[in-house]
């Protein structure tokens, strides 16, 4: 269990450098065990360095920078053993338009991989989507579908 | 595709009986704040066997079912079903389509329900052992919570063991 | 002491009741003394009850909405004691765009008694500020400051 | 207008010497992710006499002090400057300016001054003494902080203690 454990450990730990460096277009990250001796029991610590910035701990970065780090964890767990379908709430709320796209690039890489479930406020990241869930309360404090054509094209059929 | 559609009764602030078809590809939920998005999150991790009233914002489980407005009453139930694929045989079981459904009444125990047989909580998670859903590290991040992957506290790392198991 | 309290809890209250119907065109919410009889040590329970919906303990609300009650009660608590000059940063994050117009509809009414420094990644909250300070990071890891004229005129003046 | 202007220098990301000048109404701070926005807000926390590292995104006060890019060496002293107006007698002072300094060198501790001339923290927190900046409840407003107001633990709820004292 501690050899299964080192081996997937050792996969996130690659796969985060890698997402890592994809997402802040270079720089480095790491995954540092505290206790390596107690490999089962121990704490993760995480350290970035965004490019041309310093090497340090994760707390030091800013709210989108953070935010960014935290996706670039998910998609390297993500790709160790990916989920049939996977849900996402509002993942992107801190980033700035450019990490938008980075986002949704990475996202785009796993789509056909897996059924992706975005709930966002954010245009750019509803517009990368291939279809369109809309939710809205016309009956106050009732909850209802419509499908939404892409492009705009609002058909507000009712799905009840 | 395995996750075919999610259906909503009585769940939350979805009072009137809602089928959502979800195709391949990225799905963006959308709609202004308060509308229900997070609900159907909500909803999906309660049908896969969720125990816990706080990962589901709720303070008891009856807190699910829909509590009325100022137009309408209350409802008595609360339902979920979740339709699968299994064409390529991810589950352990004969059928090519899955329903699994969770039902709980006011002051009762939850029901689950597979091809609207009869089941126990326990059947479901053996349904989904193994399958990589809703457990799965990270497959389902709520609102809020994205933050929370970074902290380094051992218990929170759980996505770890649950790959490594 | 606990006579002062008193009457600022009673303000408090009644700012934030007339404050969340502004940011929510109608409903109510209360303050609640957990422990009525012991007022300084008692804890604050926050109920809401948005247009049409039922009255309920705020962490039933959505993300969205529970911004919108803090920002009531962060008005609330203003207009007992305006401060000279409020930073607020990146609190529009999870509202959608009528809330977001609803935010920046209540600040307007303050901008006269107090200056704010209003950090945000929106367009709506961002165009409608009386001035803007952009940061930006020409050389990796190191701020400047950039001035930047309103209406999309960016002159990138450098204050250094 | 009672703030005039900043001045950050070596505090944070802001290496070079930066003046920001803050005008009447509302002021939008724009800019991508990570460029240095919230160390604005930060850096006025520190000058008011901010303690509390946690509070400042920090784990030494030291910490505060530009720490150096791959281009750049780190700097051994960071410097924070408030400029205010005091034509309205909101200060205890004879003035109509003043100007509040807070500085750090690597292993040493901070050092204030009020219009240049040093002052300890105990000056600058008589200084603001019931004018209603910065410890007042809730003028600065941190990242992410936002859902903290409605917690109802007493602890959190220092508005009230704050307004009422
Ligand atoms: N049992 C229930 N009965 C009726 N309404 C409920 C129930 N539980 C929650 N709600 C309502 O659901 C709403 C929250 O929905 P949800 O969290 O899905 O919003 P959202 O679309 O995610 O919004 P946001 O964009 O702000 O995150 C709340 O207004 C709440 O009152
Ligand atoms: N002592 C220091 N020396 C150098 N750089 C520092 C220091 N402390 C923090 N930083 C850098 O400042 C950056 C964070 O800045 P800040 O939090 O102000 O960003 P922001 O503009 O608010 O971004 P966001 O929009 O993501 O919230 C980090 O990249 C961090 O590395
Ligand atoms: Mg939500
Ligand atoms: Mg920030």
């Amino acid at each position: 269990s501690t050899r299964r454990f080192e081996e997937t450990y050792a996969q996130v730990k690659k796969n985060f450098h890698s997402s890592f460096r994809v997402l802040f277009g270079g720089g480095r990250a790491e995954l540092k065990l505290v206790d390596p001796d107690s490999v089962l029991e121990s704490g993760i610590d995480i350290l970035a360095q965004p490019p041309g910035k310093k090497l340090e701990h994760i707390s030091l970065l800013s709210g989108g920078e953070r935010s960014l780090v935290a996706i670039a964890l998910l998609f390297a767990v993500y790709r160790v053993k990916p989920s049939p379908f996977c849900v996402l709430d509002e993942i992107d709320a801190a980033l700035d338009d450019k990490n938008i796209g980075q986002f949704i690039g990475m996202l785009a890489e796993f789509a056909d991989k897996s059924q992706f479930l975005i709930i966002s406020h954010n245009k750019k990241t509803v517009t990368s989507a291939t279809s369109l869930l809309g939710v809205t309360m016309e009956e106050s404090g009732v909850s209802k579908l419509v499908t939404i054509k892409l492009k705009n094209q609002e058909d507000a059929k009712v799905h009840a | 595709m395995i996750l075919k559609s999610i259906e909503l009764f009585g769940f939350k602030s979805f009072a009137d009986r809602t089928k959502i078809e979800i195709r391949d590809g990225i799905s963006a939920i959308i709609g202004p704040n308060g509308c229900g998005k997070s609900n159907i999150l909500d909803a999906i991790k309660w049908v896969l066997g969720e125990q816990s009233t706080r990962n589901l914002r709720a303070e008891k489980m009856e807190d699910v079912i829909f509590a009325g407005t100022e137009q309408r009453k209350a409802l008595n139930v609360a339902e979920v079903s979740l339709m699968l694929c299994n064409d390529d045989n991810l589950f352990p079981v004969e059928m090519s389509e899955i329903q699994v459904k969770r039902r709980i009444y006011r002051n009762a125990e939850s029901e689950y329900f597979i091809n609207n047989a009869p089941a126990k909580l326990k059947d479901v998670r053996e349904l989904f052992f193994d399958t990589g859903i809703g457990k799965t590290a990270y497959s389902i991040m709520e609102q809020g919570k994205i933050d929370a992957i970074l902290s380094n506290k051992p218990e929170d790392r759980r996505f770890i063991f649950e790959e490594a198991a």
